[in-house]
Parts: C-alpha cells; structure tokens; sequence
C-alpha cells in the first residue's frame, strides 16, 4: 500500500476522538514564586522527563558526535544563567523537583535553538 | 508539524495543529516509531496557567518545557508554533549569545510564553511576534476573535513575512491557511508534501463545513498525520476552548 505524498484520502470520521486519548490538565500558579511553580507537575511527571532526556542526550551525541555535544554540554550552565527572568529560575525548580541536573534540563529547554538546523 | 486556521461562513475561527518532533532522533525499527516522539508523548499535558486566582491562558505543554507551543488566550487569540528549518538556524543566534553575549535577542519558545502572559489581545500578540528580535528563524500561527483575524508569520531571527485571512483582494479572501513547516510562497518538497493533502481536504469539505471537527479530521489525514506526530490540539479563542490529544499513526504510514 502506498502511503505518504504518493496516496492519501481524507479522513472524515476520525472526530470526535476518544476521551481516553485527552491529554491530563495542571495548574502553573504565576503567583508562585519561579522556582515552586512546576513542583506538582515534576512530583508526577519527573521520572519519565529523565527518561526522555537521558535517550535525548544520547541521542544528540550520536548525531553531532563528540567536538559539537562536548561544546554545547560545556557552555550549558553559561546559557541558563543567563536566560531572562523567570526562566533561569523555573528550570532551577524543575531540576530540583525532578532530580535532574540543571544543564540537562537547559538542554531540554533550548532544543529548538541548538537543533534547528 | 502541521497547524490549520479556518473561518466559518459566519466569522468564527477554529485553530488546530498537529506537533511532529523526533526525526532522525532513533528509529524504533521494530516498532516503527521515532523514540523521542515515543517518550514525548506521556509528558504531553494540559497547563492552565493561573494569574490572581483565574486563568490567564491555557497551553498544551511537554512537562518540564517552561516555554509555549500551542496556547489559546480567552477572549483574545490562539497561538501555536511550527518549526522553520533553515541552514543558518537556531545555532547562529546561539553562538552569538554563548560567544558575544548578545542577550538582545529572544528564544523563541521564551518570547511565546511572554505574549501569551502579555498581549492584550490579537494585533499585540501579531506585532510582537512580528519584530522582536530572534534567536531562531520560526512559524508563528495567530488566530483571533474577529473574522479575518487569521495570520501565518514566517520569521527569520530579524525579518517576517505575513500571511493573513485577508492579504489578498476582497473578492479573493481566504478561508484558511495551512502551515507545514515550509515558507507559502514555495512548494513544499514531493518528500514531504503535507500541505496538498491538508489544502485539499478542507476544499473538499468547504467553508459552510469549517469546524473544529473538520480540522481534527484534516490533521488526521495521513500523511498530515505521521510518526513523527505526538499530539493534535484544537482550539478556539471566543470560548478559549483549548483540547490536546495524544496521537498514533497505525501502520501504513508515513515516517514524516
């Protein structure tokens, strides 16, 4: 069967989708201070967010290889000390309340930068 | 990734978009499934941010990503985000703030997060996503409450280029735009080709048909909906209705 550009046909019964599908709804409370914000959402979603990363890193490293991973890994903590307010102070409480690292949480969080190209 | 925004014969508009990430980051071959997109998809959520007790905006969000993809503002405007490749990306802007500390610039997903907690309503949100200086070159994809208030803003780090419901003539305006990850005045690559099938279907369909039902059923389309694809979102800013579900693509389909 010949999928993608070659054939397709337009789906017409597809919505609605199933609940089971709907995505779970949290609250970031603004008036919190930065570093508190993403404590409830880290507490459920923390171990699989190291999972993600952990692979992510991986990875990054297989595909730019070492020279370019080791530059970007080592100016991490440059780049998050120097994000305007409140960002550096957000990824400081999602690596406190997930465990992981901050330059690995950076890293997450500037993947569309580094990795555009 | 793909974003649609449509008007029906009475003005309303209805956003949805469909966020494709994890190309060429490991290929479950036994699976048939990008592995990053696989571990996207349980940190997929729905964030109600929360300002004096209300609801300021309301995101689909990757837990731990403080930035903003996809939001609907109340009242005011619906948002998403699509990825803009280009050879002097993200890392030019990157180089120049780690090497120059050149901080008078903004991250893209930072900048999004600052017009959904500040814009007013949709021509700040559009004027600010138009002319603040990038890190990145990026698709922003503007709805609002008034019809015709409907843009696709293709940015390089200092430049745009707009698309609106209303750019071309009266006789000739448009009832949706379709963004998919290419510039609108190029034809997308053969290999890559989402927005025929997109443009194609909702033409089929018709604006009397223009629904956020009909969008979710384009952006179930293959190959609109691919493997790469982690979530689909619909959204609408009178109701501020905002509704994200996590997606597969059962095999045959497209790996992009």
């Amino acid at each position: 069967v010949l999928v993608g550009p070659f054939y397709w046909k337009c789906e017409k019964t597809a919505y609605p989708p199933a609940e089971s599908d709907l995505v779970p709804t949290f609250e970031v409370d603004l008036d919190l201070p930065p570093l508190q914000r993403w404590a409830p959402l880290m507490r459920v979603k923390g171990p699989k967010l190291i999972t993600l990363v952990d692979d992510v890193k991986e990875l990054i490293h297989s595909v730019v290889g070492e020279k370019i991973f080791n530059t970007i890994m080592s100016n991490l903590p440059k780049v998050a000390t120097s994000l305007p307010y409140p960002f550096y102070e957000e990824m400081v409480g999602i690596a406190t309340f997930s465990g992981m690292p901050l330059s690995l949480v950076t890293l997450y969080n500037i993947f569309y930068e580094a990795f555009t190209l | 990734c793909t974003s649609i925004i449509a008007q029906d014969p009475e003005g309303h508009l209805y956003h949805g978009r469909n966020l494709d990430t994890g190309l060429f980051l490991g290929w479950d071959a036994k699976n048939h499934t990008w592995k990053v997109a696989e571990k996207l998809r349980p940190l997929t959520v729905q964030l109600d941010w929360k300002k004096n007790g209300t609801t300021l905006f309301r995101s689909i969000n990757f837990a731990g990503y403080v930035g903003v993809l996809t939001a609907v503002k109340k009242d005011k405007f619906t948002f998403s985000l699509d990825k803009r490749f280009a050879l002097n990306g993200g890392y030019m802007g990157l180089l120049e703030w780690i090497l120059f500390n050149d901080y008078k610039q903004s991250w893209v997903a930072f900048l999004t997060r600052e017009v959904m907690e500040e814009a007013a309503n949709y021509d700040e949100a559009q004027a600010k996503l138009s002319k603040t200086r990038l890190l990145a070159p990026v698709y922003f994809i503007l709805g609002g409450i008034k019809p015709y208030q409907g843009c696709v803003i293709t940015r390089d780090r200092d430049n745009f280029n707009m698309l609106s419901l209303d750019s071309k003539s009266i006789d000739s305006k448009l009832w949706f735009l379709v963004q998919t990850n290419y510039d609108h005045w190029k034809t997308p690559p053969f290999f890559d080709d989402r927005r025929t099938p997109a443009t194609k279907c909702l033409n089929q369909a018709g604006q009397k048909n223009a629904s956020l039902g009909l969008i979710y059923n384009v952006l179930s389309t293959k190959p609109v909906l691919n493997k790469e694809t982690v979530y689909t979102s619909l959204m609408e800013a009178t109701s501020g209705q905002l509704q994200g579900w996590i997606r597969s693509c059962p095999d045959p389909c497209w790996p992009w």
